[in-house]
Formats: C-alpha cells, structure tokens, sequence
C-alpha cells in the first residue's frame, strides 16, 4: 500500500 | 485588448480536452509571450503547466497582460460548437468580465460567435524548479496510454523502473500481476515511433494510474511523450504541441507526485 504525497510538497508558493 | 487568431483551431480544441477533466477552472495568463495556464487538481496532487506561444498564432494582439479566470468545462463545451477544420479566434476587452470565441469554416462562409461569462479566481502560482532529471524516457503517446489503460486492470499504481536496458512499468492488485517492459528502440525509421530513455542513473518510483490515465488525455497533441523522473521528485509528463508542419506552438506538462511506502 502507498500514500499518495501531495504536489505543495515539491513547488514554492510564488 | 487580447486577441488570438489560430488557424489550426483543431489544436484549442484538443488543449481543452486534455485539461477538462483534471482542472475545473483555472486563469489563463495573457502576455507578449504567449497563453500560458497554471494549475492544481483539487486534490492537489497533479499540477498541470500549459503555454500556447504567441508566434504559434496566425494573429497575436496583447497590449497588457491580463489573466481571464475561465469555467473549463464550459469552455470545452462551447470549443466543441467548432468544427475541426475551423480557424478559431480569442477576443477580450481589458478588464472585461467576458471573453469571445469565433468561429470560421475554413471558406469564411459559415462564422459564429460565442461569449462566456470571465471568473474571480483567486489563484495560487506555485515556482517550478528547472530541474536535470535523473531520466528523461521518450516513447510514443499512444504506447504510453495503452500501458496505462492496461495496467489500470490489475492495480491503482504503476511503479516505473528505468534502467540503462530500457524502461519496466507494473502494477499489481487482487487479480494478480502485469509488467510490461520497453526496450530502446535501436534502429527506427520514424522518429514518432522511437523509444528513447536518456539515463544518469537508474530510479524506481510508483505513481497513481488514475492520474496518468487523465494525462494520456493530451495524447492527440502529439506523437510522442516524454517522461521525467528523479527520486524523491514529482514526475514531468510532457506533450508538444506542434502543428500540421511539426512546428512547435507549446506544451503541455503534467507534474504527478509520487506515492510512497505506506
């Protein structure tokens, strides 16, 4: 089983 | 005042269909450069990047750069009162709460036009690194979707292992078991039908295929897709979006988060 990381962890707010 | 005339107004039209049904509304961001589109699934897991250069439109007018907050899935609905062969132009007034579609067979003897209402979106840019890639895979598109279709039989995510002998793609569930592995293509004749892994070094990682499966949406844009991966970084899904010619008018990039070991 795996979770699913989310995209916000990876990009920086602008 | 925007304006953008294209010619091959099949190619909106199939820019639309490959976002409808990840995003539901997002801004278009009109410049000098081109239109470009940012956003996030509602799950947050999928970032989509989408730019339309200016030069790949027959006609380009954008006196400032305005952002037009646009419904997809109505903006899909009225693209699709276009016929195929249609040249297809995008008109807004600066500071408007409506934007224009127009219509033209391609004998100027059938012209409709369609207004739709703008939205207030208050959206979030996110900064995308420049990133060198631990893998770059370029494959047909339409071999990537089958693998993705097929796969979506056995299990909810494909793991993507990427050596220097070419490329594995399984998936596992209840029913059991699938892989399905891609060589290099050593010696092709046509480029669009090539399998290309450019390799720094091997990496394993497991994505959701329900995603992928909506990124295979963008398949018509192009013959080929290219896959990105690092470790430990979302994977990049990239189409070209070339005209008739081959000429290049954009892309679209999908970035996916990766799953990890529960």
């Amino acid at each position: 089983f795996c979770d699913q990381i989310i995209i916000f962890n990876f990009f920086l707010d602008k | 005042m925007f304006e953008a005339r294209l010619v091959e107004g099949s190619l909106l039209k199939k820019v639309m269909e490959s976002i409808k049904d990840l995003l539901n509304e997002a801004s278009w961001d009109c410049s000098g450069n081109g239109m470009c589109l940012q956003a996030m699934d509602s799950s947050h897991v999928a970032l989509v990047s989408l730019m339309l250069k200016s030069d790949g439109f027959e006609n380009y007018r954008c006196d400032r750069s305005i952002s037009l907050g646009i419904n997809l899935a109505s903006m899909s609905k009225i693209l699709k009162c276009a016929s195929n062969d249609d040249i297809i132009t995008i008109r807004a007034e600066d500071d408007a709460d409506a934007i224009t579609f127009m219509f033209e067979s391609p004998k100027q003897d059938r012209v409709s036009d369609y207004e739709m209402k703008l939205m207030n979106l208050d959206t979030e840019h996110l900064g995308i690194p420049d990133t060198e890639y631990a893998c770059v895979i370029k494959m047909p598109s339409g071999e990537f979707s089958r693998i993705c279709r097929d796969l979506s039989v056995l299990g909810d995510s494909v793991i993507i292992c990427c050596t220097k002998d070419g490329v594995r793609f399984s998936a596992k569930g209840d029913l059991g078991n699938g892989n399905i592995k891609l060589a290099q293509s050593a010696n092709v004749d046509k480029e669009e039908e090539a399998v290309v892994v450019d390799m720094r070094e091997a990496v394993t990682l497991t994505f959701s295929l329900r995603y992928l499966n909506f990124f295979t949406k963008a398949a018509p844009l192009s013959s080929q897709v290219s896959l990105s991966m690092s470790e430990d970084v979302p994977l990049m899904v990239e189409y070209k979006i070339n005209d008739k010619e081959g000429d290049s008018k954009g892309y679209v990039r999908y970035y996916l988060a990766p799953k990890i070991e529960d």
